[in-house]
């Protein structure tokens, strides 16, 4: 990952004070290869490399600082600027939709964010709209059971914004309601319009984007599709226990103006925490 | 007149490009260029071609050739082999074994070959519930046992199931794991060791950027893979991930995922991928 080039690109311009254009376009280089490797877009991995080149040849290193501090904070800070805090949201009443891919992960995370705001002294349950799936309500029933929280599910029922409006109603007496969708991508137009008509019917609080930390250069032009449909208001980034990076993530909260809100690191209902930008930086940069 | 090295330079940082766009692995992408550099340098251009054309099919051929390595055909070798069949399927988690697996089997169906259906997933929440309804969907048989069961021994009762019953093929699905975890990656391994597998079929998704080289090398070694099945091709991925992956464990792909439904299976075709992905 980056992190030995960089370290490696960053020593030639150890021990000098001034930044010359060629080693800044090694380092340049060597951060465009790290962002690729990282699954950033590339047009975004682009735009960040023109702003560190032309800030580390700009920018006067504070004094005492070598050129390498320099250009790593340089990096850092560009990095920041685009991921951002995590996702602001009330400890309070709530309703939260969660739409994406396929198998993104968005069913156990639903499990996950009840339990999470459980732990936070509120109560949640989860309602799962999802009509396709085999085995739809029977997993969430099970991982409901295990965030020991209500789940409502109609097995029978074949209209998820009907789904939708019966299990709000179910779920009167729970703070947060977390709607569990269906999952879809951004070519498939019937269901881009079933999840705008779900949106339309929940008004959530709080709309989460479900993405899978390997997602590739794809991940634009799938955020774009959600953007659109029904806005993001975060991403929750899941399977980052695996060797993915997330700059897909990074890319989806570019592209929608939002930010992080959860990370997904394991199959279990407590294997979710809140977004760290500082962790996930160092981490994207190998 | 002759192909000097510095003109290839610019047009080969440019294809360089959209094969990163499109999820190539970054060092497939680089191997991948300078084959293309290495066939071309020193080679003599003919008037008619622009240098442009000759670099893309360059690339067309070193792209077709990554991907066409050691082929083989499944329908024809499911029809030869001495039954029943068994394949494996393994892969991270949500990629789409489980709807591969009914896909296949609905396949099968269509050639006059009969199947039957293991849940080696004996973790997931709703994994039995979910392969059950695809199997009442299909009018086919699962073997299922409760969760926390061992996979090896689902799929073993399926084996002996198909060889009681003369059943052609046995399709075992299996748990979606991380290859960082160690004690799942053991499992598989176990999965192989006891039931040695006809084929082991590895599942990733053509929405998979760079990560993708990663698992298929980790999930090879841990169990050998015959063959990959690409899935979510629908979703618009350039496919990419399937330069990556078939370059770094020299496997086929043998199908690709083209959505939800059944009928949604298909035989791969890198002239097609390769196409699509250079235009
Ligand atoms: N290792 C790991 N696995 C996860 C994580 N989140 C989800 N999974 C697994 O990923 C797979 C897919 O998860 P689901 O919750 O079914 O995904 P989904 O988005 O609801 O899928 P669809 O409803 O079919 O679109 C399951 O095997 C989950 O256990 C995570 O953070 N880490
Ligand atoms: N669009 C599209 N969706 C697919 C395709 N294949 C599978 N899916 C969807 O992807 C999601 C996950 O599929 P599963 O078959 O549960 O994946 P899995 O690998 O068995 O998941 P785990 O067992 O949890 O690891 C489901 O919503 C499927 O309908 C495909 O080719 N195209
Ligand atoms: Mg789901
Ligand atoms: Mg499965």
């Amino acid at each position: 990952g980056l992190g030995s080039s960089l370290q490696d690109a960053l020593e030639k311009l150890a021990g000098s004070s001034r930044i010359d254009e060629e080693s800044v376009e090694e380092v340049v280089k060597d951060i465009q290869r790290a962002l690729l490797q990282a699954d950033v877009d590339v047009d975004l991995v682009m735009e960040l490399s023109d702003s560190i080149r032309e800030r580390s040849l700009s920018e006067e290193p504070p004094a005492g600082t070598s050129a390498r501090e320099h250009v790593l904070h340089i990096v850092y800070e560009e990095m920041v600027e685009i991921v951002g805090d995590e996702t602001e949201f009330p400890l309070d009443s709530q309703t939260i939709l969660l739409s994406g891919l396929q198998g993104s992960g968005k069913t156990t995370s639903s499990a996950k964010i009840a339990r999470w705001f459980n732990r936070k002294g509120l109560r949640a349950g989860i309602v799962q709209t999802d009509t396709f799936r085999p085995g739809a309500h029977e997993q969430s029933r099970q991982m409901a059971e295990r965030a020991e929280v209500p789940c409502h599910v109609d097995p029978d029922a074949d209209d998820p914004v009907e789904i939708a409006r019966e299990g709000l109603e179910a779920l009167d007496d729970c703070d947060v309601k977390i709607v569990d969708t269906a999952g879809r991508h951004a070519l498939e137009a019937e269901l881009i319009d079933e999840i705008e008509a779900i949106e339309h019917e929940v008004q959530p609080d709080l709309n989460l984007l479900v993405l899978d930390a390997s997602i590739g250069q794809g991940a634009k032009d799938q955020a774009q599709a959600f953007e659109e449909a029904v806005g993001v208001d975060g991403v929750v980034i899941t399977k980052l226990d695996g060797t993915a990076k997330g700059g897909g993530a990074l890319t989806a909260v570019h592209q929608t103006d939002s930010s992080i809100a959860f990370i997904g690191v394991g199959e279990d209902v407590e294997d979710i925490e809140r977004f760290d930008p500082d962790g996930f930086i160092s981490r994207l940069l190998g | 007149f002759v192909i000097d090295e510095e003109s290839l330079d610019g047009l080969l940082e440019e294809l360089e490009i959209a094969l990163l766009s499109s999820d190539v692995e970054v060092e497939v992408t680089r191997e991948i260029k300078d084959r293309v550099r290495d066939s071309l340098v020193g080679e003599k251009k003919h008037w008619r071609e622009s240098k442009e054309d000759l670099v893309v099919d360059a690339l067309h051929d070193a792209l077709v050739d990554v991907l066409e390595v050691d082929g083989f055909d499944f329908d024809s070798y499911v029809q030869d082999a001495e039954k029943p069949v068994v394949v494996v399927f393994t892969g991270v988690n949500g990629v789409g074994k489980t709807t591969s697996i009914a896909k296949i089997a609905e396949r099968l169906e269509n050639q006059g070959l009969s199947s039957v259906m293991a849940n080696g997933d004996t973790y997931r929440a709703g994994a039995n519930q979910q392969i059950q309804e695809h199997a009442e969907a299909l009018d086919k048989k699962v073997i299922v046992r409760e969760q926390g069961s061992d996979p090896t021994s689902v799929i073993y009762d399926a084996v002996e199931h198909a060889e009681a019953n003369d059943v052609d093929v046995v399709l075992g699905d299996t748990a979606g794991r991380l290859h960082t975890s160690d004690d799942l990656m053991k499992q598989l391994e176990k999965i192989e060791r006891v039931v040695e597998p006809d084929l082991t079929l590895f599942v990733d998704e053509a929405v998979a950027g760079q990560d993708a080289v990663e698992r298929a090398r980790e999930f090879d070694s841990a169990a050998e893979i015959d063959g990959v099945v690409l899935t979510k091709a629908d979703a618009d991925a350039q496919g990419g991930a399937a330069i990556s992956i078939s370059h770094v464990t020299g496997k086929p792909i043998v199908f690709l995922g083209t959505g939800q439904g059944y009928s949604d299976l298909e035989e791969f075709d890198a002239e097609e991928l390769v196409d699509r992905l250079l235009e």
